[in-house]
């Protein structure tokens, strides 16, 4: 499971 | 995505455009603060390097190029359009970059999620882009009469902040895994310093008066 939240904002 | 979010990126939108078309249809950039914008340019600059790496979606990529079109626009405007750059007054718009710059670059290096080059980067546009509107709001409090478009361009940057921090606050409840502390500890701090404008900005408001900071 992915601990990394993504970094999906701007 | 949030309503949160969509609503603070569309503020953020706004808020540029609003900036652009000022510029562009008064050819003026009277009150807008170059120093600022050069330090957004450097901030999705370096935050949005990761377009060449990392595809989130058509959305992200989309508003990235956005941002950073507008930002480089926005300065070749103040620098180099005949008309507009008569308008800058550079012995107003005195804050140094590298007072900024610097201390941004030495946090980067001691606080990021990884030490290699793309985290420090991000880390570093984080916290670059928390202070990039200080020297505007210094401008602000220099010049008599700010008109209302200026006005409405750090409105629309507050409000977005602001979104952005509820967006955060729902994300942490609804999403498992989702804890950026360096992106909400510099949204903070950014959103903070908007506070004070916000009181004078909505006092004139209320009063039906010209926004006018006091020194």
């Amino acid at each position: 499971k992915d601990s990394k939240p993504a970094k999906d904002e701007l | 995505m949030n309503i949160f979010r969509l609503a603070g990126d569309m503020t953020h939108l706004a808020s540029v455009l609003v900036l652009l078309l000022k510029i562009h249809t008064i050819k003026s950039c009277a009150g807008v603060s170059l120093k600022t914008q050069e330090l957004y340019a450097i901030v999705f600059t370096t935050r949005y390097l990761d377009i060449f790496t990392d595809f989130i979606s058509l959305y992200n990529t989309f508003m990235k190029l956005i941002f950073l079109g507008s930002s480089y626009s926005i300065v070749w405007y103040i620098r180099r359009h005949k008309i507009v750059r008569r308008s800058y007054d550079k012995n107003q718009d005195t804050f140094r970059h590298v007072f900024l710059i610097l201390p941004c670059i030495v946090l980067a290096l001691l606080i990021n999620e990884k030490l290699t080059f793309k985290e420090v980067l991000w880390a570093f546009s984080l916290y670059l882009e928390a202070v990039a509107i200080l020297p505007q709001l210094v401008l602000l409090q220099r010049t008599k009469n700010i008109d209302n478009l200026t006005g409405q361009y750090v409105f629309l940057l507050g409000v977005y902040r602001a979104l952005y921090i509820v967006n955060w606050i729902y994300r942490y409840f609804t999403e498992t895994h989702f804890v950026h502390w360096i992106t909400w500890i510099s949204g903070l701090v950014q959103t903070l310093l908007y506070a004070d404008f916000f009181y004078y900005y909505f006092q004139s408001w209320k009063t039906n008066q010209k926004l006018q900071l006091p020194a």
